[in-house]
């Protein structure tokens, strides 16, 4: 499994329709402070599922969505759709798509069609990612796998297992 | 269930010290079950030793050694069951320049399996992607991202 | 006692709102009271808002946006009643260069009434100050202090 | 009021006694991670007055004395001294001392002579220095000021007062 394509439009800063392809290996982001580095990690983790808002630095989930700057008006929908490249020689494409409105109606694809979050959470697990804090380490937090409780490094290991 | 746990916490328990071992330039690290707990429940206790130094509670490590710390844990639960992708953000940011070449080193030998991605600020860690995208707010509030070239990045 | 702290208040916030603009080249940041309580107890609520950007609640402010916020505050209380000193561990570590260079401005405008001692990684950092110490631990386990002059400390 | 010098001994990593002098201005502490830079941020809120260990890093407060190395044995006792410059030219020198034992027993000095913990904290509320959170801001820490609680923001508005 690798990680394809990600497109992502009314995604918090990324309101333009925005694409990033990804290769094998190491692939670098950077910018100023404040530009949008973390909204990119933030925006992996919803279209994979994340159903706290908190933890995608929001207060209610519609907090994701493209709220307007200065020059530009607030969207009323944001849509993510990341693009896995699956199988032993990595042939099958496997699209994980999710779009959010403001008035709070959700919804989730796999390859276009509409599915539930349980289908996506299924594919993950098929596909050998485990939970997110063993593929996703967000801004600050590498130092919480050693302030976590024992019970919680346990599950670290058990995802393993 | 308790012999697939059993044997997961053993080998990715031996990778800890190995790559512990690796990034400090010596010591010892492990984890061990809490003994007065049935395996299936137990939590676990890390302790990491950097090299000639004596062993204290996790809480006294440096900054930067937690955080070498927790990346040589992450990197051997990978050897033990590589996870096909991994996006890190700003985890080398407390690194000095000594450990943050010895970190790039064990990620380029780690890539070969998984794919990662890594939000930085420093130049020696944007060295040593194959890819490198920038992300710019020229209309502020609007993020963009362009494709840069090394040279770009570093000027940021 | 309650007039005493509305006029700090008062000052300390518009400071705040001064040393935001000057860290952020703009916006706008405040504090506000708690509607609901008595002067006396109310706590304080914080916004920032980074120029040309909407206003989202603190959380939503990035790493490096929340730490040069919380600096702002800092010098705000500072030009206030300025503190004889201030240690600083690393705090500017999430920041990037344009903000680095912003931040040790300001820490030289203010370093006439309060001494500053700035535990850095940053090679900008060292550059602002008049003196630097190295510390090493030749012998593992035990730190020692050197007085280092700049081109050495780079090195590290 | 300004530091003009600190001298350690036994205080965690720094085993030898150990002297640093600061002048007007900025000063820069450098160094390799685990070098001992954070221990020298400690060792100044612990002469100051600090009673909580697990604020030093550690449990008890015996965990400040330093504990030995592969080739050194632990020592008994930590001692620190801060010479501050106080009055209207900076000509009133002020020694704040505090030593601890291994036992622990703990003692606090004022210019060389034994005093009790509420004497520091006296003369240092007269120099104007504040609370701790006030002029020393621990790694890692500086995003806290952010996400306190409102009342805990007050306090440092207060302390200003
Ligand atoms: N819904 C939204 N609409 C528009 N902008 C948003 C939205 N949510 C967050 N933002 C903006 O995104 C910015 C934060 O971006 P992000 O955290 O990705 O920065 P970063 O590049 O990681 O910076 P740093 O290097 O400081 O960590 C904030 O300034 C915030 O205003
Ligand atoms: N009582 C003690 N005796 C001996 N050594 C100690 C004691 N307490 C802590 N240490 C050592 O001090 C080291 C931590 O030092 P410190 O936190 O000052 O590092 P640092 O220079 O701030 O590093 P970084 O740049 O990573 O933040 C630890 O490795 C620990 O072993
Ligand atoms: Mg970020
Ligand atoms: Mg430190």
């Amino acid at each position: 499994l690798s990680l394809n394509r990600l497109e992502l439009v009314g995604f918090k800063s990324f309101c333009d329709k925005t694409e990033l392809i990804f290769s094998p290996g190491i692939t670098g982001i950077v910018g100023p402070n404040g530009c949008g580095k973390s909204n990119v990690s933030d925006c992996i983790a919803w279209v994979l599922g994340e159903q706290s808002a908190k933890s995608l630095r929001g207060e209610k989930m519609e907090d994701i969505i493209f709220s307007g700057t200065e020059k530009r008006g607030p969207l009323g929908m944001a849509q993510v759709a990341l693009t896995l490249k699956t199988g032993l020689t990595d042939q099958k494409e496997l699209v994980v798509g999710r779009r959010l409105f403001r008035d709070g109606e959700s919804q989730y694809f796999l390859n276009g069609s509409p599915c539930r979050l349980r289908d996506i959470q299924d594919v993950i697990f098929d596909t050998g990612m485990g939970t997110k804090s063993y593929f996703l380490i967000e801004q600050g937090r590498i130092g919480q796998i050693l302030q976590a409780k024992p019970t919680d490094r346990r599950l670290l290991i058990e995802e393993a297992a | 269930s308790r012999e697939l746990f059993k044997d997961a916490f053993e080998r990715i328990n031996s990778n800890f010290g190995e790559v512990f071992r690796v990034l400090f330039g010596g010591g010892h690290a492990e984890m061990k079950l809490m003994e007065d707990e049935d395996v299936l429940e137990a939590g676990i206790e890390i302790s990491a030793q950097p090299p000639g130094k004596k062993l204290h509670m996790l809480l006294a490590l440096s900054g930067g050694e937690k955080a070498l710390t927790a990346i040589a844990l992450l990197f051997a639960i990978f050897q033990y069951k590589p996870s096909p992708f991994c996006l890190m953000d700003e985890v080398d940011a407390p690194l000095d320049e000594t450990n943050t070449d010895r970190f790039i080193k064990l990620l380029e030998a780690y890539s070969v399996r998984t794919q990662f991605i890594l939000i930085t600020h420093n130049v020696k860690t944007m060295q040593a992607a194959s890819t490198l995208y920038g992300i710019t707010m020229q209309e502020r509030g609007v993020s963009k991202v362009v494709s840069v070239k090394l040279a770009e990045a570093v000027a940021v």
